[in-house]
């Protein structure tokens, strides 16, 4: 293989089910 | 169709001028045709090399530097697309609506679907107990008009960012698609990208082609970069991404291209110039017909399997866009390397070419909720060089490295099926996929 010159590499994972119930601003905005 | 030209435009968006107060609905249409008169030239050249659609920024039309009152007199109404309405035939049908009559135009003159991002309003009243105070919802609004300058796709933004105090979140989110000669496609905005819904749900249970993805997105590294993060997100979602940035090198906007499953067809990232740049590539109209369309990746099974690496290793904490990661030091050329934080552990086997003593390369795992401009829940594996060889400089932006890697494979005991692999370069180049590939079994590792 041809040698890489790395920076960064990365496995980015999401995991919904432990999200809140908005990523964004937040519900305090709703209110 | 079976494959068609894609247009993706990287726009320097002409920012109004800060204001305490809101301006004229004149002078507000005066920036925003200033903006849309260099969109046009994009779309007429895109057109004429063949372009089925262009896709613009986000905010690309007026930017982002609102209050909610400053904001109002660039918002238009704009329809449900079931009324039917093509704006440039009809421009009186709906009030003032000269942003959508002059996109349709567009849209219609040059035979090209056109996608932009631009401000809707909808008056509401007492009897809406969610109505904001002065009388009327403002949506962070994507809109498509077809060949003929149909309004065919809106799309109102539900993940809106920390700082878009200017608009108000719809009320629930929607998934929107359109049908085109060419595929049938996804729409959404921005930081939806990192949601389940709608961004999951849009390729998962309407069973899109491809996604048109208006963005601002500023750019933080080493993980957050527009195009290493995007081109992952289509690679693992197996979909076409047309992707298309706002151009702002102050504010480390940059970051556009067309991504499918199989590679990245065409990228710009661009911070040295002021300029916006248009990008064009073919594209399969259904990426699932094309012989190198990705297999679906189990990314914990090679890691289950292993036995954790243990050798000396003192492990040290890092962080990266205020997550705090559990690090190891490479300090070999070569060797294997295992690093756990809760549920997660990222095990390591790399081959420097050569060590050298002025670069420092770590292991990281992060297994936690992200809550900073956003909250959301992540689980990362990550080999980064550290900005200098002092290990509390782990995590920091690093922009170039002299250290080789002849031989790598990352492997990660992930709780999740959605996982985005990203290979970064020296000055910011994203790792072309020869030099890599990723296995059934979830490793990303050097092609050898």
């Amino acid at each position: 293989g041809t040698p890489l010159p790395i920076l960064v590499m990365a496995l980015y994972g999401r995991v919904f089910e432990k999200d809140p119930p908005r990523l964004g601003q937040g519900p305090k905005k709703l209110q | 169709l079976d494959t068609f030209i894609a247009a993706v435009y990287e726009h320097a968006v002409i920012l109004p001028n800060k204001t305490e107060m809101p301006v004229s609905k004149e002078e507000a249409l005066l920036y925003m045709n200033k903006n849309i008169d260099v969109l046009e030239k994009a779309v007429k050249l895109a057109a004429r090399m063949g372009a089925h659609i262009i896709v613009t920024p986000e905010d690309g039309i007026y930017g982002w530097e609102f209050t909610r009152e400053t904001i109002y007199p660039y918002l238009e109404g704009i329809p449900a697309p079931e009324v039917n309405w093509t704006p440039c035939k009809d421009p009186k049908r709906f009030g003032y609506t000269p942003v959508q009559e002059r996109l349709s135009c567009l849209a219609k003159q040059n035979s090209i679907y056109v996608v932009a991002n631009i401000g809707d309003k909808k008056a509401c009243n007492a009897s809406d107990p969610q109505c904001p105070p002065d009388g009327r919802y403002q949506y962070n609004t994507n809109v498509v008009f077809d060949s003929q300058g149909k309004l065919v796709a809106r799309y109102h933004k539900y993940n809106l960012f920390e700082p878009e105090i200017q608009f108000n979140f719809p009320e629930d989110s929607k998934v929107v698609t359109f049908d085109t000669p060419f595929g049938k496609f996804g729409i959404f905005t921005c930081f939806d990208i990192f949601s389940h819904h709608p961004a999951v749900v849009v390729v998962e249970e309407f069973q899109v082609d491809s996604i048109v993805f208006p963005l601002a997105w500023y750019n933080t590294l080493p993980l957050l970069s527009a195009v290493p993060f995007q081109s992952s997100w289509a690679r693992a979602m197996r979909v076409n991404l047309l992707a298309a940035n706002t151009h702002n090198t102050r504010m480390h906007m940059t970051g556009s291209g067309i991504y499918a499953p199989e590679a990245v067809k065409v990228y710009h990232y661009d911070m040295e110039t002021h300029s916006g740049q248009l990008m064009l590539s073919e594209l399969k109209s259904r990426p699932q017909s094309d012989p190198a369309y990705p297999t679906p990746v189990d990314w914990s099974a090679f890691a289950r399997g292993v036995t954790p690496f243990s050798s000396a290793q003192s492990d040290f904490p890092g962080t990266i866009y205020f997550d705090e990661f559990t690090f190891t030091e490479l300090k070999q050329n070569t060797g294997n390397y295992t690093v756990c934080q809760k549920d997660l552990c990222c095990h390591l086997t790399y081959q420097m070419s050569e060590k050298r003593a002025d670069e420092v390369y770590a292991l990281g795992a992060f297994d936690g909720l992200h809550t900073v401009e956003g909250q959301y829940y992540l689980q990362i594996c990550t080999l980064l060089k550290c900005h200098t060889p002092d290990l509390r400089t782990c995590g920091e932006p690093v922009g170039s490295a002299f250290t080789k890697f002849e031989e790598f494979s990352l492997s990660g005991t992930f709780g999740t099926r959605y996982v985005f692999p990203q290979i970064l370069l020296s000055g910011s180049q994203l790792a072309p996929e020869r030099y890599y590939e990723i296995l059934r079994d979830g490793r990303l590792k050097s092609r050898s």
